[in-house]
């Protein structure tokens, strides 16, 4: 059992991988299923992501970067092509 | 501010669009207008020109469509993702998509069109995200008052890094080579002695003023005693064409404006004005109608120039020393007018003869001297004689 409750819910935790494979996915690989999405992919592009939008770089998704990744936006990605 | 891989960029100075698909959230005209003022944030920092055209290919394809829309980044509904756009290329470089799934307005309602289109053509140009949080290009929406809105520092040095900036001097109306005059044609007789004499040897006088001038798809017609002369876009020549010829019921044009997302120019006569599509050059049914129809007082007897302003999707009308503003949209004159000519469009002169807009710019006539305004300066830019257009 985790440690600490977790700060996200599963449905954040989704959104995170779906918005994380569609804006800082390697090139080509929006499809979350074809990317096979392990920790520490997920973990690298999360801290890019909160590097990108200024936030504190953890790695672990929290309640200010899921907030980020809920604000309407462009759909081009945060990571040059 | 950001540029993508290998820096692309438009490699030429007129990029054209076409908007293929419209939201039924606002009116044409409206998403016309924003277009081209999101357009326009541009074109003042950088030496391009942006010319919206409306059959076949264009440089930059815009549509707006929820969902699927024909590329592999489907949009997901209301909210998420609100647009994209290609970077700078062939086929589909440079084309940007709208979420018909968001609510489209001109105001802090729903999503602001003018914002989202101008992040969407900064990348259409060639800018990547931003990270400064005040940048245009930044990734999230926010939404700003756009009353008077400039490109933000930060993504006018990121797009003139790739373009340059414009010079304050506006792009010089490219001189035509001397040409030899075309074959003239047979002279048609004065049929009645108060008719007035075919303008031919006029066309290379400094002295030569214009009863009405307007675009026509891309072509500049000048009207002057019941004839026109013609300069094409496509071809060097001029030509002269007597108006009763092409338009039987008009004999003499005092004003013209072409509105041309509608496709339509209207040619004004005395008290009357005729509607005449643009592709076929034919008067449309129900016209000719009185100018009185436009919202202009039966006082006036006769309409001295008219323009049609993209930007704002407004008509102005000029009739001696003052104006109106016709809005497109709403097919009615706004409230407050008229007002007078000097008030509003200082340097210009206190009377308009004959009025077009080209390329982002209107060219007011008064007499022989014209001036070319740049609306968003409210300024003029250069003075001009009418004649210089003529291949003299």
């Amino acid at each position: 059992a985790p440690t600490v409750a977790p700060t996200v819910s599963p449905e954040d935790k989704d959104l995170a991988q779906g918005y994380l494979s569609q804006f800082y996915g390697d090139v080509g690989m929006t499809n979350s299923s074809m990317r096979s999405i392990t920790n520490d992919s997920f973990n690298q592009d999360l801290q890019a992501m909160q590097a990108f939008f200024g936030l504190e770089v953890t790695g672990i998704l929290n309640k200010e970067t899921v907030e980020v990744m809920k604000a309407p936006r462009c759909g081009v990605s945060d990571i040059s092509r | 501010y950001g540029h993508f891989p290998g820096k692309p960029k438009w490699g030429k100075r007129l990029i054209t669009y076409r908007i293929t698909q419209y939201t039924p959230d606002l009116t044409q005209s409206q998403v016309d207008a924003t277009i081209a003022k999101a357009f326009q944030l541009y074109s003042d920092v950088i030496p391009l020109v942006f010319k919206q055209v409306y059959t076949g290919s264009a440089d930059i394809m815009i549509l707006f469509k929820g969902g699927y829309h024909g590329d592999f980044y489907p949009f997901d509904g209301a909210g998420g993702v609100l647009a994209h756009a290609n970077s700078p290329g062939q086929g589909q470089g440079g084309d940007t998509h709208f979420d018909d799934d968001e609510t489209w307005t001109l105001t802090q309602r729903g999503v602001n069109l003018l914002l989202v289109a101008a992040h969407e053509f900064g990348h259409a140009l060639g800018l990547d995200h931003s990270r400064d949080r005040r940048a245009l290009m930044y990734p999230t929406y926010q939404y700003v008052n756009t009353n008077g809105y400039r490109l933000p520092d930060d993504d006018r040095r990121g797009v003139q890094a790739l373009y340059g900036s414009r010079s304050s001097v506006p792009t010089p109306v490219p001189k035509p080579k001397p040409r030899p005059e075309p074959e003239p044609e047979p002279e048609p007789e004065p049929e009645d002695p108060t008719e007035k004499p075919n303008p031919r040897n006029e066309q290379c006088n400094r002295g030569l003023v214009f009863d009405a001038a307007t675009s026509i798809r891309g072509d500049l017609f000048f009207f002057k005693n019941g004839y026109y002369w013609r300069k094409s876009s496509t071809s060097q020549g001029i030509s002269l064409t007597r108006v009763n010829t092409k338009w039987s019921r008009i004999n003499y044009v005092d004003a013209a404006f072409e509105v041309p997302h509608r496709d339509v120019v209207y040619l004004f006569e005395g008290s009357q004005y005729w509607g005449i599509k643009a592709h076929a050059k034919t008067i449309m049914s129900g016209y000719p109608k009185s100018i009185t129809h436009l919202g202009l007082p039966s006082s006036v007897s006769k309409v001295d120039a008219a323009v049609y302003v993209p930007t704002t999707g407004k008509t102005l009308i000029f009739v001696n020393n003052q104006y109106w503003s016709y809005d497109e949209s709403r097919n009615q004159m706004d409230y407050g007018y008229p007002r007078y000519i000097t008030w509003d469009f200082p340097g210009i002169g206190s009377k308009v003869d004959a009025a077009f807009e080209n390329y982002g710019y209107i060219y007011f006539s008064d007499g022989p001297r014209q001036s070319e305004y740049y609306m968003p300066y409210k300024r003029v830019m250069r003075v001009l004689l009418n004649y210089g257009w003529l291949n003299c």
